[in-house]
């Protein structure tokens, strides 16, 4: 479902290029669990900006869900990763000005879903991740945790195909995280392919790949018996 | 240094009464190393803003360095953050338009230190944090880890009295994770007072003392042997 061929991500600042991502190839498979990791600044986040098609390489192939991705314009692009994305961004990206449930209720807009269907949905993907008392505050009146939360429901409310998340536990302590990977251990057997950046080796065991990255480049990728 | 008795912070949305502080009272002398621990929205971020002057309690009292807070002008707790203080905030707060090395020249600039002598120290404190090949780079484009070190490097430039840091190693992957503690450690033995927010025990293990939080109250305040 994710076909990514030689993909260079290349920056200039000044005369200084910053090559973020240096030729990495990656195949997912529909109903995967990978987990990737590795130090700070290897790109991973790029990595998972391309998979997201909220950016382009500088060079290199991309085909999500057998469709090439390098072709399409900015409406087409938006309306694949409705249909199937779903992005935990690594610093959120939450809209400042309305609240938990209108945050999470974005995707549905998008896709055309009737209003109270779209409450209803949000409601629940809120109380899954435990902020059913916070549906009404804005980001600036939750705590990091809870935003963080926040960003994870709205990335699962549309059911998507392939969940994206960027250290979706980066703001949690270990008890939330355990209630959020086990949500997604629960999506994954019901059929969703899951792709996740971790620092932390308790989150990234309940993973059935790990691929690690350095410098831009994929250094390891290797099967493991999820947790 | 920090002396807190009996803060309360509430808020009300709607007519629901949040109490993020609900009766916290705290006394961290010179020189020590603090850990705050506990779960998501349990005050953690709230008594770091209130510590930081950054928030004023609902009712309770702080006095920082001797000094009571509660009755200062805005000017008069920018002036005492500035000669005390150093914060590193759980989403960073870093300038969007201005470079690394910027960033973290602002506590000096505030401090009226000259140019060159700014630029020095910031420098220094980037290439501490492993950044030197970064300086010239706006937040947006560096990764989540990098920007999470510049907030670092700017909250250690000013050689505060107390550095206030909440999840300052959220981002960073286990290695740089050991290279700030270590940092941080040697800050400390150089008579810094310290107060960490970490939700992860191998951070809170370089503490001398360890206190838990849940639901906005002290649940329990410990010393510990330093790792
Ligand atoms: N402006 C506000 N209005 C209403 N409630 C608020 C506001 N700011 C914070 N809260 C609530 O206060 C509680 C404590 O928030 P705080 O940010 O201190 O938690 P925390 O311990 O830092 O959590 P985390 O580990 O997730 O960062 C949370 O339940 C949050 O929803
Ligand atoms: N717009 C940009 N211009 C220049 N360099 C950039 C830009 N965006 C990212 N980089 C660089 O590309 C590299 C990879 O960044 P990326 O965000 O993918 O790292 P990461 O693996 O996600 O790191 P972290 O674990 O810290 O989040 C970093 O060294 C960063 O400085
Ligand atoms: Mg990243
Ligand atoms: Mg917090």
């Amino acid at each position: 479902v994710i076909q990514i061929d030689d993909a260079v991500k290349s920056y200039l600042t000044g005369d200084v290029e910053v090559r973020a991502l240096d030729g990495v190839s990656l195949r997912v498979e529909e109903g995967e669990f990978v987990a990737i990791m590795g130090a700070s600044g290897s790109g991973k986040s790029t990595l998972m900006n391309v998979i997201g098609c909220l950016d382009k390489p500088t060079s290199g192939q991309y085909a999500l869900a057998g469709q090439v991705v390098s072709g399409l314009s900015r409406s087409e692009l938006a309306d694949i990763r409705n249909r199937f994305l779903g992005f935990v961004f690594q610093q959120f990206n939450l809209l400042a000005r309305t609240t938990a449930v209108e945050n999470v209720e974005l995707p549905l807009v998008y896709g055309g879903v009737g209003s109270r269907e779209r409450t209803e949905r949000a409601v629940s993907a809120l109380v899954k991740v435990g902020l059913g008392s916070r549906l009404d505050h804005k980001p600036n009146q939750l705590s990091g945790g809870q935003q963080q939360r926040v960003a994870i429901a709205r990335a699962i409310v549309n059911r998507p195909k392939v969940l994206l998340a960027d250290e979706p536990t980066g703001a949690l302590d270990s008890k939330t995280s355990v209630e959020v990977m086990a949500l997604f251990q629960e999506l994954w057997r019901a059929g969703m392919t899951i792709v996740i950046v971790t620092h932390e080796p308790d989150v990234a065991a309940y993973a059935a790949r790990i691929i690690v990255m350095r410098d831009g480049k994929v250094l390891s990728d290797r099967a493991q018996n999820p947790a």
